[in-house]
């Protein structure tokens, strides 16, 4: 099946999310 | 496995973080008695809510470790998925470490290797003079995944010119008893 891709800015602003606190 | 809440990202793979500390005298000799496991977890955000409580590999003390393994994947030699495989090295002076290891660790969480399963996990490792991080693959014989990998390890590590790496086949490693 398909890969599961992030690139990198994504993952950065994910650190922001509030469901990663 | 572990539990993804709805409305999380999911990653490819779930993963383990272990923490290992050379010990003194005989527990030395027990890599995997020294070995913990600090957290696993299958979503982006799982991933930052453990970054978030750790201390960055740059300000940790000399001879310790962290090894982010896809799980199931124990980070040793002996495991089977990496007995025939071997790991891109590249050494660090003191103060690129911490840079380093999280563009290393974001390629892999997103899948950035384009290898397949290929990739088992990578490691830091904090020693007196310099930082090493390397990158594990399954099959050490196969260039052409090896290549790519060292090309993607490269372009994300983002390095100082003219940074050396070099690849080393895990039973080279066991032959000539060099370390991590």
């Amino acid at each position: 099946g398909t890969k599961i891709v992030y690139e990198r800015a994504f993952l950065m602003n994910m650190r922001n999310s509030p469901l990663a606190k | 496995p572990v539990d993804v809440p709805e409305g999380e990202h999911k990653l490819q793979s779930q993963y383990c973080l272990w923490y290992s500390r050379r010990g003194s005298g005989k527990q030395s000799l027990n890599f995997h008695l020294n070995l913990k496991l600090i957290g696993r977890f299958g979503s982006v955000e799982q991933y930052w809510r453990i970054y978030s409580h750790l201390v960055r590999p740059g300000e940790l003390s000399s001879h310790s470790d962290f090894h982010l393994f896809k799980s199931g994947i124990k980070p040793m030699w002996e495991d089977d998925a990496n007995k025939c495989g071997g790991k891109w090295i590249v050494r660090l002076r003191k103060g690129l470490s911490s840079r380093c290891w999280e563009n290393l660790v974001l390629a892999m969480l997103g899948e950035q290797f384009m290898v397949g399963e290929e990739i088992c996990g990578a490691v830091v490792s904090v020693r007196f003079q310099e930082d090493i991080i390397s990158i594990w693959n399954r099959t050490a014989s196969d260039t052409a995944v090896t290549n790519r990998i060292r090309d993607t390890f490269r372009r994300v590590l983002n390095l100082p010119q003219g940074t050396a790496i070099e690849y080393k086949a895990h039973n080279d490693s066991i032959k000539d008893k060099s370390s991590f």
